[in-house]
């Protein structure tokens, strides 16, 4: 079966109407299918009934932090570009918002990366990145920065349009706070500035931006292979970062990234200066980009089927072994692969020593997750705190922690051979008393160093456990007070 | 708060891990067998 590519509507959804809005949701759109999981809750894909039009619906538990929520759904609802996905409308269903939005046939750049298993070539990267740069100059004109700038935020629709999605975090600059010094972002997509909370303004977009060519290119950020609390301390430190094999890309190419990752942000490209680089100028059609959307979804649709299958054998023999094939290792390896870096391989082997499963790396690659540091000005009760921006008031714990926990169950998975360096008894020696490790052998320094990581990660969740227990109380508060104010 | 023990943490490794691999390269240069 051929994935639908194109669909007509009967006429075009600018926006739902006061009269739609006073229905209930079922009565205007026919909700078809889970897309997945967002950045706050489920999204659906729905046909809105009246046009034909499909529609993307992110479902939102009430108990979220709706004050976040409201800050992306303002944002989206002051743009009005083709390279910033559209918002239509919201309804309040049982314990839910209902965010009704464009939808993006094509999902984002990191799933369309993570569901071929193959990264972007040259070509396809300046296509996605001269739409991208064509929705930050939008934006940045609106003063507004996106601050969570890359490949899982870049959506494309159908045609290869790419859409600047996941304003969760983004931030509006007025003219009396031109630059924000707040933390927020992704760990290794944010700008020096920003995590050096010096203030910073829109370039911060742009150095994301860099960081998300080298994703699309390489399959993974640059320090994603490091603990994400040291990549924030490596980022400002160290030069910028470059492509692990420079030789591979076009001058062009290499030198927009460049002009992306300067670390002084007064001396760091526009957007508008960017759209005029030689590398986005001579960027093919976005009707390039309809092969790769193809057969992502193609490859999507199969694995569907074949899950959907074996669900049904599985019903029909009640044979339990059937459930043991194994989706997630399907590779599609095309007689284009040639010179292609190939994003699950190397991901996986930057995570554990051993090979692990494609689903399980895209599980790991979404909890690479957003990290917020202090809140915004408005948002007092929250300053000082990281939190996850899904499901926050269920499960606090950043994501960041998420993904260190993930890693530590593929390690368990891979033997459990750190678990072993992991001993009690290689605590950190006392401050200052660091000549202790001229006395040690060699092969004790490297069981040291080798299990320091792990050492730290524990460390940081017993605290971050700690502040969470007395944080609690105060989250429960403020949660039933908001379940109050439903009817905002 | 959260975030000053946070800091000091990751310092206090990043401090240690400094000293574990300053460690580790002089003894490399004064063993030319180390490997």
């Amino acid at each position: 079966e051929k994935v639908q590519m194109r669909h007509h509507p009967r006429r075009q959804l600018k926006k739902l109407s006061e009269d739609s809005l006073t229905k209930q949701p079922e009565e205007v759109l026919d909700v078809l299918e889970k897309l997945g999981e967002g950045s706050y809750g489920c999204v659906f894909k729905a046909n809105h009934k009246e046009t034909g039009e499909i529609v993307a619906i992110k479902q939102v538990p009430v108990e979220s932090d709706l004050q976040e929520i409201i800050k992306e759904i303002s944002i989206m609802q002051q743009c009005n570009s083709p390279h910033v996905v559209r918002y239509y409308g919201s309804y309040f269903k049982n314990s839910d918002l209902w965010i009704v939005m464009e939808y993006c046939g094509g999902g984002s750049v990191s799933d369309i990366i993570r569901i071929r298993n193959k990264t972007l070539t040259e070509e396809e990267i300046a296509t996605v990145i001269h739409s991208t740069l064509k929705g930050l100059e939008y934006l940045h004109f609106m003063r507004k920065i996106h601050r969570d700038i890359k490949a899982g935020n870049i959506l494309l629709n159908t045609e290869g349009q790419a859409k600047l999605a996941d304003f969760g975090v983004a931030g509006q600059l007025t003219d009396t706070m031109a630059k924000r010094n707040t933390v927020i972002g992704t760990p290794f997509w944010m700008a020096p500035e920003v995590i050096q909370e010096i203030g910073y303004n829109c370039v911060a977009d742009i150095w994301s931006l860099g960081i998300t060519a080298i994703e699309m290119a390489e399959g993974k950020p640059p320090y994603a292979d490091i603990h994400p609390m040291r990549a924030i301390f490596m980022i400002p430190t160290n030069p910028p970062p470059t492509f692990r094999n420079p030789d591979q890309w076009s001058p062009d190419f290499v030198d927009f990234v460049k002009k992306c990752l300067v670390k002084n942000p007064e001396n760091r490209a526009t957007a508008t200066q960017l759209l005029l680089h030689p590398f986005i100028k001579s960027a093919k059609p976005n009707s390039i980009l309809r092969a790769l959307i193809q057969d992502a979804m193609e490859i999507k649709l199969k694995r569907q089927e074949e899950a959907d299958q074996r669900e049904q054998d599985a019903e029909d023999e009640n044979n339990s072994d059937e459930d043991e094939v194994d989706q997630g290792t399907m590779v599609r390896a095309g007689a284009d692969d040639c010179g292609t870096v190939r994003a699950a391989g190397s991901l996986a082997s930057s995570f554990s020593g051993t090979m692990i499963e494609h689903e399980d790396t895209g599980t790991m690659q979404s909890q690479l997750g957003t990290m917020v540091i202090n809140s915004d000005d408005e948002d007092e009760e929250e300053a000082g705190t990281m939190k996850r921006r899904d499901d926050t008031m269920q499960q606090p714990k950043p994501s960041f922690l998420e993904y260190f926990e993930q890693k530590e169950v593929n390690n368990h998975n891979d033997g459990g051979r750190r678990g072993e360096n992991n001993a009690e008894n290689r605590k950190l020696p006392a401050e200052g008393d660091l000549e202790v490790v001229g006395t040690w052998s060699v092969e004790e320094l490297r069981v040291r160093l080798a299990s320091l990581d792990p050492q730290m990660e524990q460390e940081i969740e017993e605290i971050h456990q700690r502040y969470q227990a007395k944080r609690q109380p105060i989250l429960d508060a403020i949660a039933a007070k908001k379940r109050l104010q439903q009817n905002f | 708060l959260f975030m000053k023990e946070l800091e000091h943490i990751v310092k206090s490794y990043e401090v240690y891990r400094q000293a574990l691999l300053s460690e580790l390269e002089a003894r490399s240069q004064r063993q030319p067998w180390y490997t």
